[in-house]
């Protein structure tokens, strides 16, 4: 124990933990393992990536408000299976999926991600950064490649990637959290499970902190998803409105 | 509550991954 918030905890408990978790992010991966490989790391071909970029900057934006509603939705599925997390009182539920939600989901998409052809799997096949030229965010979307990429170069196992997840979803530190103690305690087991998964896994020691530096990294590409979503809504106050999926404007505040 | 209604039925539907 070190620290108020820091709970004693047996090593007993701490594999508990790090089952249920780990558990709970393969029930809610949304593809596992096995239906990745069999997807054969097809790319897009140039007429295709063509298509992408002809489309309308809206309807781009709208299809991939479509992708990353989606995967939320698992996300807010995997944060309901953390044992403690239902426990929470309803409003903190609430920040720490307004909060987090995206960012599992850009810590998962390493899972889905080809380092070696700079590809990420999206509507079928996989695709490099200029599938999203029409977004008119190539910034946004090459820090989104580097994020992933960099995350892969960890070589994550799936109950590392599923307690690292759990960490970052558990964020005490998020504005408005009403009972900021019990989602400290929360965050601090969850930790003490990485820690201990890392060890038995006889990872490095430094690991943990580059895990650490991956969580500002995470909040950066969030805070400038959202610059980006409030520029386009400030051209398309409409397409917003009417065609963005609703979670998605829940989330995001659109 | 009305602010994040859908947010609220997510949390608590007893939804399984397959019914996503």
């Amino acid at each position: 124990s070190n620290g108020d918030a820091s709970p004693a905890v047996s090593m007993a408990e701490l594999d508990h933990q790090a089952q249920i978790i780990s558990k709970s992010h393969l029930e809610t991966c949304q593809y596992l393992r096995e239906e990745l490989q069999q997807m054969s790391w097809e790319n897009f071909v140039q007429d295709e990536v063509e298509n992408y970029q002809r489309k309308p900057r809206e309807v781009m934006w709208q299809l991939c408000a479509v992708k990353i509603t989606e995967a939320i939705q698992y996300v807010v599925e995997f944060a309901k299976r953390i044992d403690g997390f239902m426990d929470l009182c309803q409003n903190d539920q609430i920040v720490l999926l307004k909060a987090g939600s995206l960012e599992v989901v850009f810590v998962r998409m390493c899972r889905m991600f080809d380092s070696q052809n700079n590809a990420v799997y999206f509507d079928g096949k996989f695709a490099g950064p200029d599938v999203f030229r029409a977004l008119g965010c190539d910034d946004l979307i090459a820090s989104v490649f580097d994020f992933a990429k960099s995350m892969c170069s960890l070589h994550l196992s799936e109950d590392e990637l599923a307690l690292f997840s759990a960490f970052v979803l558990l964020s005490a530190d998020r504005s408005w959290l009403q009972e900021k103690l019990q989602v400290e305690k929360l965050q601090q087991k969850t930790q003490l499970a990485l820690q201990h998964v890392l060890q038995k896994n006889q990872r490095e020691d430094e690991l943990l902190n580059k895990l650490r530096c991956k969580v500002s990294a995470l909040r950066s590409l969030c805070s400038r998803h959202t610059e980006k979503l409030s520029a386009f809504r400030a051209v398309y106050p409409d397409i917003v409105g009417t065609r963005f999926p609703p979670l998605y404007k829940e989330l995001f505040g659109a | 509550k009305e602010k994040h209604k859908i947010l609220h039925q997510l949390l608590q539907n007893s939804s399984s991954p397959v019914d996503l």
